[in-house]
């Protein structure tokens, strides 16, 4: 189960205020996954004193509404990441970015769908570059691309463009994944789907052996 | 209290900082960073094991334009469908009461009234109308709240409400359950030339694939 409460001083009318959150939860906490299993009892609540001097937010489209968007945005993103990041068992955080779909929830459907995938997943907790499965994972989560316009990389080596795979420094790509395992630090997937603009990102982490102990004895 | 939140830090150390780059500067504190909120946790003896604090309160001095983001499970929790219902009804809130141990899902009739009597008993306390309080609950499912203990702790939980970081860290210690780190995050902002506070904590470590609206 995922829990949230997010506090802000600003002054913003109720209608706007919820639509902001809504949008909040969709680029943050509703971009994260550990294990595919949506609990029950999942909730983000967030209040607005209104306490801090600033001129009442009353529309979406105002300049002032867009700064607290940003700043909201960025809050639950930094929450939703630590989430990921202390997915049960995990040694890593896996980020995806997926750019070039035709709107940011085509990308963020893209994004989510490798960040999900239990054999991508368990790739990286294997510390094996396997792009196979991360375009597997784009192929299914279905958006509808050129195969020839997909672009896979793994922090800063490119494993596949224009729909092939490509010849790469592989013990170094496994390295990075290594680091990452190592340091309980990111690992980062890069996937460009074609030209657009629609850009996403999604979170995860490894699948390792302690997520399957942690849950055995973890009973209801 | 600087004893209970000292002992409540012990237990989760802090997450990583992982707050994307902007026009933001991070500052401490989590909940409370923002003006006009105070927060506290404690243990109230509702874990199975341990005494790890378990039971968190978020207040607000006045009267809070309140939103709400809820899984859509069918099968939602009490505390889910009794805020949902509560934000139907109402724009503001003034409190949110945490527990874990017991998530009081698929509880039936029955956990649905043990929500209704914890948000009633806060606000009672807090001098509040019922549809001001909302409730969050973590833990084992198919379970329905420790609600004698609950109850019971709550004069002390009230007392504890501080507007300062370790009122704020106390409460992200309690929400947790399998977590390993607290989460919590504040930064501060310019809107419309005024600085502006956003805080927040958040738990979660399994069963973690959000799908709320």
């Amino acid at each position: 189960t995922m829990l949230g409460v997010i506090t802000t001083d600003a002054l913003v009318t109720s209608d706007i205020w919820r639509k902001m959150v809504q949008i909040a939860v969709n680029r943050s906490f509703n971009q994260i996954t550990v294990d595919g299993d949506t609990s029950t009892n999942d909730t983000v609540i967030a209040l607005a004193s209104g306490v801090s001097g600033s001129s009442r937010i009353s529309s979406l489209e105002s300049h002032e509404a867009k700064q607290l968007q940003a700043c909201l945005d960025a809050v639950m993103q930094g929450l939703a990441k630590s989430v990921a990041w202390d997915g049960e068992g995990a040694t890593c955080l896996i980020e995806v970015t997926v750019t070039g779909a035709t709107s940011e929830a085509e990308a963020a459907k893209i994004a989510r769908s490798v960040a999900s995938s239990s054999l991508v997943k368990a790739a990286v907790y294997g510390r094996d570059p396997n792009w196979g499965r991360i375009a597997c994972a784009v192929g299914y989560a279905g958006t509808p691309f050129h195969l020839n316009e997909l672009q896979i990389s793994l922090g800063d080596i490119l494993l596949m463009d224009g729909g092939q795979p490509l010849p790469f420094d592989r013990a170094a790509a496994s390295a990075h994944l290594w680091m990452a395992g190592e340091t309980h630090g990111t690992v980062e997937i890069l996937v460009t789907v074609g030209k657009g603009q629609g850009s996403g990102k999604a979170w995860g982490c490894d699948l390792s052996y302690d997520y399957v102990k942690i849950n055995a004895e973890y009973t209801t | 209290a600087s004893s209970s939140v000292e002992e409540s830090l012990k237990y989760v150390p802090a997450a990583p900082i992982l707050l994307p780059e902007g026009p933001w500067t991070q500052i401490p504190g989590g909940v409370t960073a923002a003006n006009g909120f105070k927060a506290a946790g404690m243990y109230g003896g509702l874990r199975a094991k341990g005494e790890k604090p378990d039971l968190a309160l978020v207040t607000c001095d006045v009267d809070a334009i309140a939103a709400g983001a809820f899984t859509r499970n069918v099968v939602a929790a009490a505390p889910v469908i009794y805020c949902k219902h509560t934000l139907d009804k109402s724009q503001t809130a003034r409190a949110v009461l945490i527990n874990a141990g017991q998530a009081n899902a698929a509880t039936g009739d029955a956990g649905y009234q043990d929500v209704i009597e914890c948000a009633s008993a806060v606000a009672k306390l807090l001098q509040l109308r019922l549809e001001e309080v909302l409730i969050e609950s973590t833990g084992v499912i198919g379970q329905r709240i420790k609600k004698d203990a609950l109850l019971n702790s709550l004069p002390r939980l009230v007392s504890l409400l501080s507007s300062n970081v370790e009122g704020a860290d106390s409460a992200a210690v309690a929400i947790t359950t399998t977590d390993l780190v607290r989460k919590t995050v504040a930064v501060e902002t310019e809107v419309g030339g005024r600085q502006v506070r956003i805080g927040g904590m958040a738990k979660g470590s399994g069963m973690i694939h959000p799908n709320m609206a």
